[in-house]
């Protein structure tokens, strides 16, 4: 029952953060239960929802690295009502290192959530700018992925590194996420935008999701500690990130 | 007399690539003589300056693993007079692991590089999106560091990391990189990028830079492989990054 999402891109600065955070907080506008995972040594979804960390408190990286850790300790609760958070910390990245011979590396995510997953309904993964070991275990441990990106130059390579990468996973593991994709900062007036992203979606075809449009709202909200929907629900950003949801909601996981 | 400068910060899309792609044209264009070496996996600045890998080329990562590697033998000409370029490769991402246990580990690329730079004016090193060894390897290379960044809510804490890396490094090796910070993708009409602006000018003072505006021609220029001064030289974005060469020509290597 519960769906488990990777936001996904290797390119950075493409809305990964932005997409998860707001997200998150439209599915908890629609009463749903959400655990937001941080993926990301530099935490800005962490500190997004206002979640503070002290000395010796638990984050992702114990999921990672203790033989036997209960996920549940890692997990806060934030302002947002139906809305929790397994944070990151600057920690986090050394654990490549760390679990770079541990037995099936890849799969030690998935392995550490599949006793807390059932207590949610939308679990979201915000992944960092690689497609490191955390990345492949976020893909691992999802059953789809939402993949942000940009009408700029640099998204076409990134996209099929991506791909590649699900195919590999598929190839070994026998499933392998459904991709989906978002369209991001989005400004109807710039051109040359326009054309990558036609050309996106000439390759890409139904599997393109509607578009998020550029909006100061959504630069705003994090300094709020607040998702769009509540910080500014009037906003192109919250209207945007609703219909996302709406979109989730209505389409079930397989691809 | 070579000036060592890596355009750095581990935030994902500020404008790195876009710089180092852009800064290097701007210096060829005044007759310097600049090596730009492309230090991400995603090899972006080796596809903007239109540099093909086959099987076999040499890329920046015989830098970082073979033991006795001159490193001329991985330089490769662009079409543009006066700019040479180190590729990267999408093996790079694997580097890591592999200078891990290393000697020096963090000067590997400082002296690999020691017996070329003098050849050049200029050597401009992209970094990728984290501060991970291969970053850390490009500050202790450099002199110089040129931070892009954006009037966004994650830059903030992105830059204290960074600044702290810097003064790691300072302790520990005597010395550390000139920081400068370059505003990018600045768009006169929002108001929320303006107050970001300020406030981070407002703690950094006279090491901020004349700010890069936003300008589609900066998206369209690496399609074509050539940088915005070549490719469209009245455009705002050829002039931004012309003043920026200026500004680094006029001012010696110092903070
Ligand atoms: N639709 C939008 N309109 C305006 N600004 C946006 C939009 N989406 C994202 N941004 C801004 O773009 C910047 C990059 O976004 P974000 O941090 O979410 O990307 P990311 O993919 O998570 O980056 P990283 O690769 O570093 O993790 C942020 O400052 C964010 O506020
Ligand atoms: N001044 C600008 N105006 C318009 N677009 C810009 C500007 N600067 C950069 N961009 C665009 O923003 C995107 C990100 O820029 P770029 O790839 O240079 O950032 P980066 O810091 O190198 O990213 P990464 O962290 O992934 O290496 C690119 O699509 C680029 O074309
Ligand atoms: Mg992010
Ligand atoms: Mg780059």
């Amino acid at each position: 029952r519960p769906r488990r999402i990777a936001i996904v891109n290797q390119k950075g600065g493409v809305g990964k953060t932005t997409t998860t955070f707001n997200l998150a907080g439209a599915l908890a506008r629609r009463g749903r239960k959400v655990l937001a995972i941080d993926l990301d040594p530099q935490a800005n979804l962490t500190s997004s929802l206002g979640v503070e960390m002290k000395e010796g408190d638990p984050s992702v990286e114990e999921l990672f690295v203790e033989e036997e850790f209960d996920a549940r300790k890692a997990v806060r609760e934030t302002r947002i009502p139906g809305l929790s958070c397994i944070p990151a910390r600057p920690r986090l990245a050394g654990v490549e290192i760390k679990i770079f011979d541990a037995f099936l590396r890849e799969t030690i995510l998935d392995r550490k959530l599949e006793g807390i997953r059932d207590e949610y309904d939308f679990l979201l993964l915000d992944c960092p700018p690689n497609l490191s070991l955390v990345t492949v275990n976020a893909l691992v441990a999802c059953e789809e992925a939402l993949v942000p990106i940009e009408a700029q130059t640099y998204s076409i390579k990134a996209i099929s590194d991506l791909t590649n990468t699900v195919a590999l996973i598929r190839s070994r593991l026998g499933r392998g996420v459904a991709l989906r994709f978002l369209p991001t900062k989005i400004d109807g007036r710039l051109k040359v935008g326009q054309e990558i992203l036609e050309a996106i979606k000439g390759g890409l075809k139904e599997r393109v999701l509607p578009p998020i449009r550029t909006d100061a709202n959504l630069v705003r909200a994090p300094m709020l500690r607040a998702p769009v929907g509540f910080a500014f629900p009037r906003s192109k950003g919250a209207k945007d990130y609703a219909r996302l949801a709406e979109e989730l909601l209505r389409e079930p996981a397989s691809a």
